[in-house]
């Protein structure tokens, strides 16, 4: 299963993550 | 091997009438095949020009071909159905540890640590965390559930990359322009004790038309759909006994109260769209939470499936890392569930996407929706209602933070 997130944001908006990195929920994706 | 080219007798025997028969049946019914395949691939080309979103079909590799030939919806349900079988006490710590063994579950970070109170995988499966165990970050977006990050960036060109040097359609995911004909989700619900508009009918025990009887107003988006009798029955049509003051309550379904026709996928100036893939492997707790404050204003379940020469949609394939290098459109293929919304920095879509074995998809506030079901809808369509009625006052369900939103489940 998978989860996918569309969404605007800012073009400052920068993703705190990495391809293949595990995440758990809650974890920060990005800033602004 | 030229001595038995030459030396060996030709001999010509005639065709048996009924093999004739059976050839020339064969051929006529591929004929007609065709025909009917043709006819729905135009309906379905037809339906998503109108919708405003690119057709998809099955591409890869031979790996894909395989498994577009199987019938991985109906694999699904029998998987749902085998993990849904009780196993018996003795056997469930071992089991379970096994599981977790295996796949990787952290069993310390459980809510329930009793094994043995799970009666099957698919309660253990979809376990609670106890509370605290996640904590959420302060940011402006985090991430919904355990998982991995397949791929995040920006939306370049409504294309959505896959994988490096290809991509999907933002329009095909998420469909199209709403036409504004949703239904509302509270009042289609059956736990629902929300309505949009009551009125009040006198009748008296007369053969009545809804639209007459209760004045729908079509231009105005005003839809009588029953009447709610004084025992509690829900009539669409006939006769009904109104209570002793003549009175029968009815309930009217707006249909639809935006007149524009709402658009999905457009930024505001100097914002940008972005998108992240989180992808739950079966080990991981398999919730999924807000994953910022947010309004969902309505949701599509694309669902439907028919003929895999003709379109997919709706299908069930495996969503795993290396189905995802090979399976182009995987995610617009697959059966999905799309909650539209809006956030503080404009739109804002979460798509929870099944897979083969991990078909059904759970909404808490939605009890309505039904996923993996045999009777869907034909292929490239989706069923779109709207939240607007959770909360009239924001136009939606409002979510914050880590709230639960719902799972997927086992088959």
């Amino acid at each position: 299963s998978t989860v996918v997130l569309v969404f605007e944001a800012p073009l400052g908006f920068r993703f705190g993550v990495q391809a293949g990195q595990k995440v758990r929920m809650g974890q920060a994706l990005g800033e602004m | 091997l030229k001595n038995a080219w030459n030396a060996t007798q030709v001999k010509w025997y005639p065709i048996p009438v009924g093999l004739g028969i059976a050839f020339i049946g064969f051929q006529h019914s591929r004929h007609i095949r065709k025909r009917e395949w043709q006819r729905l691939r135009e309906e379905a080309e037809a339906q998503a020009e109108a919708q405003g979103r690119p057709r998809v079909v099955v591409e890869g590799p031979w790996q894909v071909r395989v498994a577009a030939a199987l019938p991985l919806r109906s694999l699904s349900r029998l998987w749902g159905w085998f993990n849904n079988l009780n196993i018996p006490r003795p056997l469930r710590i071992p089991g379970f540890k096994l599981y977790s063994f295996l796949f990787g579950c952290n069993l310390e970070e459980m809510k329930n640590p009793d094994l043995r109170t799970y009666s099957n995988l698919s309660e253990f499966f979809y376990r609670e965390l106890k509370d605290g165990a996640r904590p959420i970050e302060n940011s402006p977006l985090v991430s919904p559930s355990d998982g991995k990050i397949l791929h995040f960036g920006v939306v370049e060109g409504r294309n959505i990359e896959q994988i490096k040097g290809k991509t999907y359609s933002l329009d095909a995911l998420i469909g199209g322009k709403s036409a504004g004909n949703t239904t509302d989700i509270l009042a289609s619900s059956q736990s629902a004790n929300i309505v949009n508009e009551e009125k009040f009918a006198n009748i008296n025990d007369i053969p009545y038309s809804l639209d007459t009887l209760l004045g729908s107003d079509p231009a105005a988006g005003v839809k009588a759909e029953s009447i709610v009798g004084p025992d509690g029955t829900v009539r669409t049509k006939g006769k009904l006994a109104a209570d002793t003051t003549g009175n029968a309550r009815a309930i009217l379904k707006r249909t639809d109260l935006e007149p524009e026709v709402r658009d999905h996928h457009r930024p505001a100036e100097g914002h940008g769209l972005f998108f992240c893939v989180i992808y739950l492997a079966p080990g991981d707790y398999h919730r999924f939470h807000s994953p910022t404050n947010w309004v969902v204003e309505a949701r599509r379940h694309f669902a439907g499936e028919f003929n895999k020469d003709v379109e997919l949609h709706g299908e069930l394939f495996s969503v795993s890392p290396y189905m995802v290098k090979l399976l182009e459109n995987l995610f617009v293929l697959n059966e999905r569930v799309v909650l539209n919304g809006r956030w503080q920095y404009g739109i804002f879509s979460m798509i929870p996407v099944g897979a083969t074995n991990v078909g059904s998809i759970k909404i808490n506030f939605d009890e309505a929706l039904k996923t993996n079901r045999r009777e869907d809808l034909p292929g490239g369509t989706y069923t779109e209602v709207s939240y607007r009625s959770a909360d009239p006052f924001v136009g939606g369900k409002q979510l914050v933070p880590g709230e639960e939103m719902g799972g997927f489940c086992l088959g």
